[in-house]
């Protein structure tokens, strides 16, 4: 699975996911990455989120809106609800990771696996990249 | 407000011991450069989104659109998601199977028709008709990728493994 979270210089958000899913899916099984609010969401109230992992509990938790909601409703900030949903979905058994562009600041990632192919630039911050969860 | 940029390619079990394909980073690298490139022209998020994830959807390192991981059958089936912050329009397609950016796909469903997700063959029957650019199987499906079909259809219960997705 790769995606990609992004904020304009305007202050526009937007969220874009892309798998093959899993090897071996059978009877036509969909992950969370094409369903709206599981693996993709973008929402300028709040943050845009693109999400990877198994995806049954990213959809139970209706992952990517939730994080947005806590924001939007609950005034948490970005990282907290993001740490939040991913332990509830950790709770569950489920694993993955995330990607956050919160409305202002830097985006960032959460993951509870041991690696994550991950990297973000921005208009103060040179392109960086990362695999490992120590880097 | 300034411009901000972030990409996955997946999370999974790499570790130093395990790392994964070798041109991983530098994938990532070419889909920061293709999202920066918008944002720094004072293009709009959608298109940088848009970008970075076409460039990571052609890189074989990644399990989406060229290199994806394959189905019990051994097809590429491939899913694709976009969303618009501002009006919050999204589109999204499931289980296509012969257009090379399924990102791009969803977003003509997004912008070219009234629905949001649009799933199997009548995705690719959408992408035809509109004009995304195809992709044959033999074209999307790798030998590694095959290879890796058939050890997890060895195994007695023949369950998919989430962890050997590698991105």
């Amino acid at each position: 699975t790769v995606g990609a979270v992004a904020r304009d210089a305007a202050g526009g958000l937007a969220a874009a996911t892309s798998t093959g899913g899993v090897t071996g899916k059978r009877w036509g099984r969909i992950g969370d990455s094409p369903l709206i609010g599981a693996g993709t969401y973008a929402d300028d109230r709040a943050c845009a989120v693109s999400a990877t992992g198994s995806g049954e509990f990213f959809i139970r938790t209706s992952c990517a809106h939730e994080i947005a909601a806590r924001i939007r409703l609950a005034g948490e900030d970005a990282a907290t609800a993001t740490e939040t949903v991913l332990a509830e979905i950790t709770a569950m058994g489920g694993t993955g990771g995330v990607i956050v562009m919160p409305l202002d600041g830097a985006p960032f990632w959460r993951f509870s696996t041991k690696g994550m192919y991950r990297g973000r630039v921005t208009a103060d911050q040179a392109a960086e990249v990362g695999v490992f969860d120590d880097e | 407000m300034t411009w901000a940029l972030a990409i996955h390619g997946g999370a999974g079990s790499m570790t130093r011991a395990n790392p994964g394909p070798a041109g991983a980073r530098d994938a990532l690298a070419q889909a920061l450069a293709a999202g920066e490139a918008v944002l720094v022209e004072g293009g709009a998020a959608l298109d940088a989104v848009e970008a970075a994830v076409r460039v990571l959807e052609d890189a074989p390192e990644f399990n989406a659109g060229r290199g994806a991981a394959l189905s019990y059958d051994g097809v590429a089936e491939l899913d694709a998601a976009i969303m618009h912050g501002a009006t919050r329009k999204a589109g999204a397609v499931a289980g296509v199977t012969a257009t090379r950016h399924p990102v791009s796909l969803a977003r003509a469903v997004m912008e070219q028709s009234p629905h949001v997700l649009l799933g199997g063959a009548g995705a690719d029957a959408f992408a035809v008709a509109h004009g995304l650019e195809p992709a044959t199987q033999d074209w999307l499906i790798l030998p590694e990728r095959r290879a890796q079909l058939e050890i997890m259809r060895a195994k007695p219960d023949g369950a998919f493994d989430v962890e050997m997705k590698f991105g």
